[in-house]
């Protein structure tokens, strides 16, 4: 279902393959740990989407690459005066 | 201040958009807020071009990665306008800048702050309702198998990672939460947006917080 769902077609070895269902099924052990926090009301869940396939190393490399510096605390109206 | 206030009411926000296999949140955040800013001063909604960022900002590494506050001041110190998206599309890779002469048509950043807002949210709220979408960089690393719902919890704000635009928030309910715009299609969260709980600097949200005025 996932493999249609994100339209993925992984090499024809079988290493591809086996390498991507082994992220799944991290991803699905992450997945029952994050869940296990959302008891409040309209609390996050976590499961499948598009990124369910790549490794944690694989996400951060792609997606988390911006940097933010250190910024001044704002001292505005709030404290002016 | 409003009990709940979003930008996208006023419709000044863009759609969502799909940075796919880059590392280009910071020039996907940057552009929504400049082209939400030119909206919120009376200007029709009009997107901008994420590649001309990605292909000229040298401060910044393309699709492997930058900072908002850089991409920023490049805007404001070249004084180069950013041209409409459909001029220069988005191509998901990094190639050599195209220039356009002072004439062009474009939209110039004036001014931006960068300021952190933890253990003043409130202030970051104030900030949002006068000068338009935010940008702020977060620790998202979470975010990898976010679904849906408010983030309450497991999100750090220890090693901020990638950035993405506050368009608004909502306290009316018993979890008050901002309401944010990622750059990773419509299919992630909540038709592409994520909502982060209020108060607690929750993933880092409130610790680099710009404003942009074009």
């Amino acid at each position: 279902t996932f493999r249609k769902t994100f339209h993925r077609l992984y090499g024809g070895s079988g290493d591809e393959f086996t390498r991507r269902l082994v992220h799944f099924q991290e991803a699905a052990v992450r997945h029952t740990h994050l869940n296990s926090f959302s008891t409040e009301p309209q609390s996050a869940t976590y499961g499948f989407n598009q990124f369910s396939d790549l490794s944690q190393e694989e996400f951060r490399g792609i997606y988390l690459q911006a940097t933010g510096g250190t910024a001044p605390p704002f001292s505005g109206p709030l404290t002016e005066g | 201040l409003p009990t709940r206030f979003d930008w996208r009411d006023k419709a000044v926000v863009a759609p969502v958009q799909d940075q796919l296999a880059c590392g280009s949140c910071w020039a996907f955040s940057v552009v929504g807020a400049v082209q939400s800013a030119r909206a919120v001063g009376g200007s029709p909604l009009q997107q901008l071009s994420v590649q001309q960022l990605l292909d000229c900002s040298f401060t910044n590494n393309g699709c492997g990665g930058g900072s908002p506050t850089a991409a920023l001041s490049w805007l404001q110190q070249t004084r180069e306008k950013l041209v409409a998206a459909a001029e220069y599309p988005y191509q998901a890779e990094a190639r050599i800048c195209r220039f356009f002469s002072q004439t062009h048509r474009g939209v110039e950043v004036k001014n931006f702050t960068v300021h952190s807002f933890r253990g003043q949210e409130a202030a970051m709220m104030a900030q949002l309702v006068e000068h338009g979408p935010l940008v702020v960089v977060v620790d998202a690393v979470s975010w990898q198998d976010y679904l849906g719902g408010i983030i309450q919890h497991h999100c750090s704000s220890q090693w901020p990672n990638h950035a993405v635009l506050v368009v608004g928030y909502d306290t009316s309910g018993e979890v008050p939460y901002w309401i944010v715009q990622n750059s990773w299609g419509t299919s992630w969260g909540n038709e592409g947006y994520v909502y982060i709980k209020m108060g607690g600097d929750i993933c880092g949200i409130a610790d680099c917080v710009a404003a942009v005025s074009v």
